[in-house]
């Protein structure tokens, strides 16, 4: 869940 | 849309490197080239490939276009066409298909295929553009190597940068193994090169599985890099000259 929420927050809306 | 390459062995080499990880993906065409980037399912790697329109044998693309592709169902097709067989792709406006033409040098042999495309909810998210702590260019045998070794003994690696040496550590059930490389010059072999951009020393780890998928772009590249800054997804970029590149990104473990 960890790893998921530093991609998510790396891979941002544009 | 209309894309020729002169050999399809370049395809098939991205769609192999890729499909493993992401299943179903879109890739957007526009008047600058072919590009997709998508997270495999558990949202812990990214892939970002782009092959530039200048790579391409012939390319023409009037209208951009988002082209809903099984990556499994591209691998297919793709194994009917030999290394040396040119590939076109062909789209045409609100069809919901995607042409393959695949034609021998001596054109004796031409074969068609036509796969459906899919529907895919594409999220209009974008890579930042990340000034990294440590950059480290190597062989791409020598990561593929190194990471494949280190499987034997555990899930997951510590890679450590410092001035003149990246260290690749890990341990498991069975006992401990690292693999040091140091900075090596060559300037008359400048693919069996090491180099080592530090501006800070960092130290991540990272699940060793993920780096296994993304070495399977080594056969496309002599020499890969890898970007690191702490607590920040990795970069691991399989630059194609003239053609593009892959760059997979990979969240680090983070202590809880």
């Amino acid at each position: 869940a960890i790893f998921q929420k530093v991609m998510d927050d790396f891979y941002v809306a544009i | 849309f209309e894309a020729k390459w002169d050999h399809a062995s370049t395809l098939k080499k991205v769609i192999d490197a890729v499909k493993d990880l992401i299943g179903d993906t879109s890739w957007d065409c526009t008047n600058t080239g072919m590009s997709l980037q998508s997270m495999d399912s558990s949202h812990v790697a990214l892939v970002h490939v782009l092959l530039k329109s200048e790579g391409f044998e012939s390319y023409r693309c009037d209208r951009n276009v988002s082209m809903g592709i099984s990556l499994n169902s591209m691998a297919k097709v793709l194994k009917c066409a030999g290394n040396d067989d040119s590939v076109t792709l062909r789209h045409e406006s609100e069809s919901s298909v995607v042409n393959f033409a695949f034609e021998s040098h001596k054109e004796e042999r031409v074969s068609e295929f036509e796969l459906k495309l899919m529907n895919i909810d594409t999220e209009h998210l974008g890579i930042p553009e990340t000034e990294y702590d440590s950059i480290i260019k190597m062989p791409s045998a020598d990561l593929r190597r190194t990471c494949a070794d280190l499987s034997q003994f555990g899930d997951s690696v510590t890679i450590s940068c410092a001035k003149s040496d990246v260290r690749f550590e890990t341990s498991g059930d069975i006992g401990t193994g690292n693999v040091r490389l140091s900075a090596r010059g060559s300037s008359d072999k400048p693919e069996t090169e090491i180099a080592i951009e530090m501006i800070n020393p960092v130290s991540l780890t990272f699940a060793l599985k993920y780096l296994n998928f993304f070495t399977k772009a080594a056969p496309l590249s002599d020499t890969v890099k890898l970007c690191m800054s702490n607590n920040h997804p990795l970069c691991v970029e399989f630059p194609m000259p003239e053609v593009g590149y892959i760059r997979y990104y990979l969240a680090p473990k983070i202590d809880e």
